[in-house]
Parts: structure tokens; C-alpha cells; sequence
């Protein structure tokens, strides 16, 4: 485990975390797209399907629970918690999730490492994963006016991606036959897809002033 | 892929 892949996997625990405090201290998902939960809960079933089968690490098996049951409770919240699914902009994240699942789990049948039901699960859920945030960046766009713990969560999502680049780097320097494009290119999707949302954060944040994204 | 060195990443 090299330093970017240690910083990446914390900054996307801190950024489950920062989503789960805003929920249950605030009990507020305002300007959370329930959307993007439900695909990030379906990316990390599909994906960690090797806990039955493989063992990695502690370190490997708890955060793959970590972010299983925190994606879950993430969900069941903003569906079923009394008041916290109040706050739910339903109106306004309207993105169908059928859009992105379907292309991805097409792609995956085509474009595997191998064809066996554990690998085309796997490569779907990197698929998912990389557009998954589409209706999270598209809420944004919409309701303009974020608060602060809904931008750092996306913030803090970003740089996980970005630290995970780094990570293959590093990787394919350091260690022989370390070659994975399918890992590779979809990462690089899902971090470009931040690209425009770092912007506007980096200019908000050094301007002192609210985030907001232009319409 | 499954069981190659990409799997220990989240």
C-alpha cells in the first residue's frame, strides 16, 4: 500500500463519513441526490462480490463493510427515515438510473477481462462507478445554492479519484506487470467528470465566498 | 481482474 492509495481511501471514507453526519446530526439530505446513492450502493454490491470468495487483508475486508454498510444506510435514510426523507428533493433529481446501468453493464459484456459472472460484476461496477455521480453533479447544477457539507462531499470525492490516479502511477512504476486499462480509463472518466465541479469549488473557496454553480 | 494485484483497491 503506497501513501496515495492510503490518502485516497481516506478521503473517500471521510467523504461517506461527511454524508452520514450531515444526515443524521442535521437530519437533512437536501441537495443529496438519493440517485447517486442507489448506483454507488449497486457499485459496491456488484464489486464486492470477492468478500465471499477472496481474502485480501483486514484492512481490505473491513473497508469493503465499511462502505457496503455506510452506501446502504445512506439510502435507507433518505427513503425511509421520518424526517430526513423530507428534506429529499425528489422534483429536482430526476436522473434515470436506467440510463447510466444499462450502457455499463452493456459495456462490461463486451469489454471484460474475463467472461465469468465475478469479472463482468467487477467491470461493471467500474463502469458504474465512473459515471455514478452524474445525477449528484446534476442536482448541483440545478438547486445552485449547495451548502458546505454537500460541496465537501463532493470535493472529497473528487480527490479520492484523483489520489487513486496517483496510486496507479506510482503503481506501474513500482511494480511489475502492473498494467490495468479498464481500471484505468474508467477512473480517469469518473475523475474528469469533477473536472468542472473543482473549478467552481477552487475559485468559491479562494474568492472566501458561497459555492455556487453557474445554470 | 479477479485475483490479480488491481483486486487489494477499493
Amino acid at each position: 500500500m503506497n501513501i496515495f492509495r492510503l490518502a485516497g481511501d481516506m478521503t473517500h471514507l471521510a467523504s461517506v463519513l461527511v454524508l452520514l453526519l450531515k444526515i443524521h446530526t442535521i437530519k437533512s439530505c437536501a441537495g443529496i441526490s438519493l440517485k447517486t446513492q442507489e448506483l454507488y450502493a449497486l457499485v459496491f454490491a456488484t464489486r464486492y462480490l470477492d468478500l465471499f470468495t477472496d481474502y485480501i487483508s483486514l484492512y481490505n475486508t473491513l473497508m469493503k463493510l465499511i462502505f457496503l454498510v455506510s452506501s446502504f444506510s445512506i439510502v435507507w435514510y433518505i427513503r425511509h427515515h421520518k424526517i430526513v426523507r423530507r428534506s429529499y428533493d425528489k422534483d429536482q433529481d430526476t436522473f434515470r438510473h436506467y440510463f447510466l446501468v444499462l450502457p455499463c453493464f452493456l459495456l462490461a459484456l463486451v469489454i471484460n477481462e474475463k467472461f465469468t459472472v465475478k469479472e463482468i460484476m467487477w467491470t461493471f461496477s467500474l463502469y458504474l462507478e465512473a459515471v455514478a455521480i452524474l445525477p449528484q453533479l446534476v442536482l448541483l447544477q440545478r438547486t445552485r445554492n449547495i451548502d458546505n457539507l454537500t460541496g465537501q462531499y463532493v470535493f472529497l470525492l473528487g480527490a479520492y479519484r484523483s489520489l487513486y490516479i496517483l496510486n496507479w502511477i506510482y503503481r506501474y512504476f513500482t511494480e511489475p506487470h502492473y498494467v490495468h486499462w479498464i481500471t484505468w480509463i474508467s477512473g480517469l472518466v469518473q475523475t474528469l467528470l469533477y473536472a468542472d465541479f473543482f473549478y467552481y469549488y477552487f475559485q468559491s473557496w479562494k474568492n472566501n465566498v458561497k459555492l455556487e454553480l453557474p445554470a | 481482474s479477479v485475483n490479480d494485484d488491481v483486486h487489494d483497491e477499493l
